[in-house]
């Protein structure tokens, strides 16, 4: 048993849902937030067989787009705010980030 | 040391929580959403030495309760939904569903 | 490929997202809330390659403080409410709880 920990962006969670259910997959989501843009993204945490692990990864490339996004990073909390200039930065935010964990025991009760 | 990943539901979170506290164990609560039912639940991630993990599934045995839900899936998001007919499903939700890994390290900051 | 879940206060979550930052590190942030105290607190998901967990660990160190907290704890959900007494009891809430996992497979999608 595996447990994906899967960081897509909130516009392809909903895709990326529909697409494990209908081949009866189960998922539980997260309500994340990018830790550099500040913004919201979602977790979704997935169990499942290992035989089944491609399966999902394969659900993960269909549904979920590299995306660019202009951003313009918060001034830093500590020093030098004075001279900071908020100047907007485009980022490649990925399709999907995707850990996958070993499961030592699984239960259902 | 593991970390148990335990979904339940909303109605059995506080019940389960003031379980482990009241036998000295620690928790911390995730709000989550059941993927396929889109309803609040609630992810608990409980770390625990290997030797009480037991103590843990039976606390969560004792306060976590599987009931049936009726449901009325979302429509799909794509294709087919001028023919699509919401009819209501009963479907049987679990007390919990749990998921152990093994904690490589563990430290208190 | 390591996964640290780290749970910090809120009051420190921004410091130690920057330290992060700073160092080309990457995070995703789940709001959670402390099992004992049902307060907000922040859950920092940090996926980091086995050469760099010190990094993370002494960022953590370096930014994230154990302090009192005075609290009461809530009245028990079941059972004698009638005579309970509400006191409030100082804890020391530690700077960081970590949990560090193994990475089976790591993926950009
Ligand atoms: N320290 C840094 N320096 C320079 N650029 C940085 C950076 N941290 C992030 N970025 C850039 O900003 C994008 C959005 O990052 P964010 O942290 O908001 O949102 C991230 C985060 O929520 C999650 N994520 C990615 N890598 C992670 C990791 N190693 N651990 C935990 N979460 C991760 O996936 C989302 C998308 O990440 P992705 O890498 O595709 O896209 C990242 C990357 O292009
Ligand atoms: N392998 C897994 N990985 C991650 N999280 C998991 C999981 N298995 C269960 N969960 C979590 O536990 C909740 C209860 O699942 P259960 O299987 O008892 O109860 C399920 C099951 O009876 C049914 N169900 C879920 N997915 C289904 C699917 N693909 N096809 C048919 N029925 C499904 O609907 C109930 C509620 O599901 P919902 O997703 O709202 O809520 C799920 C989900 O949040
Ligand atoms: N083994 C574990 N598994 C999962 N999460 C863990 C954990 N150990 C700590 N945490 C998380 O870290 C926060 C700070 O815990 P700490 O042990 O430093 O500080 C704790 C501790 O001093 C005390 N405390 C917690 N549970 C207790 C219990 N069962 N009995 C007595 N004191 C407790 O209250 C403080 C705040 O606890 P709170 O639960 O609100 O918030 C906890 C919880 O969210």
């Amino acid at each position: 048993m595996k447990l994906a920990m899967v960081v897509v962006q909130d516009k392809d969670a909903l895709h990326l849902l529909e697409g494990l259910l209908s081949r009866g997959l189960r998922a539980t989501k997260l309500a994340s937030t990018g830790g550099f843009l500040r913004e919201g993204n979602t977790t979704l945490m997935i169990g499942v067989e290992d035989e089944r692990l491609e399966d999902v990864l394969g659900i993960v490339r269909e549904t979920c787009r590299s995306r660019e996004q202009l951003v313009t990073p918060l001034a830093p909390l500590s020093g030098a705010t004075e001279s900071y200039v908020p100047y907007p930065v485009e980022v490649q935010v990925g399709g999907a980030t995707v850990f996958v964990l070993s499961v030592d025991r699984f239960e259902k009760i």
